[in-house]
């Protein structure tokens, strides 16, 4: 399973 | 989050605000380039489509729909309300910017974290915004005199990206976050920022205290 990028920023 | 994301996003935040409260209160949008306001509502919609998919914040949501509406409603304000049409000036405003939008649109095919339309989209607004003050800079130096909206409102979006900078090390190095995409294309930003308040500053700040006896 690939890892996300965790997309948290503005 | 860290002190460093909270500078930038009030940074940017600043900006928008300085743009509206000096166009409401001159009742006039002269020197604003119409196109990269456009570019950021393009910039916006593309990258805040997660806000259907997944909730982040309640800051982040808010944060999110007030860059989305406020930008649309600098495009009302250009287009409609203070409209430019009749001052030769709009002509100044005239770069090319299909060259933009085709070159995020190829980067956003290459560079991508997965082949899905919203990844794809996401990567666009990431280079979009990027080069989208490009517009506005042309503008600035073709007139050659800012006046001291636009100096204030790029300043303030410059420091914006100045302040990701630290705030990427800082979460690499406590959270192990790393998002190559944004961080390149952020890069690319800073150094378009950091370029024309060099020229900014050789041409306009040195030539005026030049001048002074």
């Amino acid at each position: 399973k690939e890892e996300r990028v965790k997309k948290d920023e503005l | 989050m860290n002190i460093f994301r909270i500078l930038g996003d009030l940074s940017h935040l600043t900006s928008i605000i300085i743009l509206l409260h000096t166009i409401n209160t001159n009742k006039s949008t002269t020197g604003i380039s119409l196109k990269t306001q456009i570019l950021y509502v393009i910039v916006f919609i593309t990258r805040y489509l997660d806000l259907f998919t997944k909730f982040i914040s309640v800051y982040n949501t808010l944060m999110k729909i007030f860059f989305i509406i406020s930008s649309v409603y600098i495009v009302y304000l250009i287009q409609y309300k203070y409209s430019q049409k009749h001052m030769v000036k709009q002509d100044l405003d005239n770069f090319k910017v299909e060259y933009l939008l085709a070159g995020s649109l190829l980067a956003s095919l290459i560079f991508n974290y997965k082949f899905t339309p919203l990844e794809i989209l996401w990567s666009f607004s990431l280079w979009l915004e990027s080069v989208a003050i490009l517009p506005q800079l042309m503008m600035l130096t073709r007139t050659g005199e800012a006046d001291m909206l636009t100096t204030n409102y790029i300043f303030c979006l410059g420091l914006y990206r100045a302040f990701y900078i630290p705030n990427w090390f800082y979460r690499y190095f406590a959270e192990g976050h790393f998002d190559k995409l944004a961080v390149f294309t952020g890069l690319i930003q800073t150094l378009l920022y950091s370029d024309f308040f060099y020229i900014y500053y050789k041409n306009v700040i040195q030539a005026r205290s030049s001048k002074l006896p």
